[in-house]
């Protein structure tokens, strides 16, 4: 199974979402995170330097090497495929594709009895990397800021979505919408829940994650959030969507 | 003065810091903002709903109206340069273009005296679209959250500008980097305001914007900071940063 995080809202915790989803993944079967941000958040978020010469996501891409010899393990269980800022390049090569938005699901096919689940972590635009893990995604998971602009930017991205569907990707399937960095004792808020609920009908809109400062410590401490602060109400809804995945 | 508000991490305050610089520039000289996000977060947080028939700066870009043409008036002696999701298809349609990273310049060539101040909210990328505004900008303002993955990017950000202003741009000059959505009673908050003021010899660190809710608030109210909560120590760091505009 491989899911896409996406949204072209920037800073909506895709990445934490990520890492807080493959770290409790892997540990009841074999997991891959894949970094398709040149911003390389997901790499630094499980605390990884890479050495010079490790390929990444980027070789991959490129065909410069397989997906299983860029493959690094984490300290979690988890497996990682890299990115690195030389991934911002891969958007020019792609484009003369003739096949441009099929080339990550390419590239994958070798791993899909490897791994149990498979989750891409995208960057904050609708560009051809991103069209790249819808169309090898079978599920999607949105997460949404609970704020105003990222709210905005919902109907739009639901729109590309069934776009891809229709064109590129038939098997795709919304997870659904889950809101995070929620302050329930705010109007903006509850505003954005009650909003996303109408505005989405027949979406699974998850239970929100509640804003908490030991999301961004456990960026800074290279780990997943369960493992820095196993609390259950910062865990809950992302156990909410596993549960989602694993009835799909 | 065109001043490009730019950082390819996603949720750092560039559109906010847009929307406030704007406000308070609005009422010292004529002011123009121009919004370069497709997901055009500048248009709403400025209350702005558009006319089916308006045109944009997609339709400046691609040469179908001229930047003039598509100025539209805002509630606060502010003048919009607008967008829309149409947008996100200047990037393939510029991709092609000899000099692509100029066209933006060349389009607010005729706007040059008409406004005192311009300035340009970039989406959370380094592609083709910042590029323009990188080109075109004569002061660069860098936002960055208080957090471990808005600080891992600034240095590769000033890495790239460097290349822009040593082979496209050389009269852009970094205005500074502004710290943004502080809590300056976390760990955190410290961690990342030491480390940036090591990091980056020789460039203005401002003070850092305080994190409110009434940000989010003013997005939803569709008005600029201090025209929704004028509150001394949530304006001061932008007023700081139009003294260094002035100064330059
Ligand atoms: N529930 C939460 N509570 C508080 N902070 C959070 C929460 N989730 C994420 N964050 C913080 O918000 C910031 C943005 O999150 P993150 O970088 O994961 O978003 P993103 O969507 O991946 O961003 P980008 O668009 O740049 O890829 C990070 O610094 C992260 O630590
Ligand atoms: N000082 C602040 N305190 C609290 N919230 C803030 C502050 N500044 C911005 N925000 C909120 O943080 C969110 C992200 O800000 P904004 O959308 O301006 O970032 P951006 O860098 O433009 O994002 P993108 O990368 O998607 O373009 C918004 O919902 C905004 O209201
Ligand atoms: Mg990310
Ligand atoms: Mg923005």
């Amino acid at each position: 199974m491989i899911t896409a995080i996406a949204n072209q809202k920037g800073g909506v915790a895709k990445t934490t979402s990520t890492l807080a989803l493959g770290g409790l993944l892997a540990e009841e079967g074999s997991c891959l995170v894949i970094d398709l941000d040149p911003q390389g958040n997901l790499t630094t978020g499980l605390g990884i330097e890479l050495a010079e010469s490790q390929p990444t996501i980027y070789e991959v891409l490129t065909s410069e090497t397989t997906a299983k010899e860029a493959i690094v393990p984490t300290p979690f269980d988890l497996s990682l495929l890299p990115a690195t800022a030389t991934l911002a390049q891969a958007e020019n090569k792609l484009l003369t594709q003739p096949d441009r938005c099929f080339i990550l699901k390419e590239k994958l096919k070798p791993l899909r009895r490897t791994f149990d689940y498979i989750l891409i972590d995208c960057p904050p635009s609708m560009g051809v990397l991103t069209a790249n893990a819808l169309c090898a995604a079978n599920a999607l998971l949105i997460p949404v800021q609970c704020q105003v602009f990222a709210l905005k930017g919902v109907e739009g991205l639901m729109k590309t979505v069934n776009q891809i569907k229709g064109e590129l990707n038939p098997k795709l399937k919304v997870l659904g919408v889950l809101p995070t960095m929620a302050e329930t004792n705010t109007l903006i808020t509850q505003e954005v829940l009650k909003t996303l609920k109408h505005q989405l009908e027949g979406v699974t809109v998850f239970e929100p994650v509640p804003k908490s400062v030991k999301f961004p410590e456990s960026n800074l401490a290279g780990k997943p959030i369960h493992r820095y602060a196993n609390e259950w109400k910062l865990i809950q809804p992302y156990r909410q969507v596993i549960w989602e995945m694993r009835a799909m």
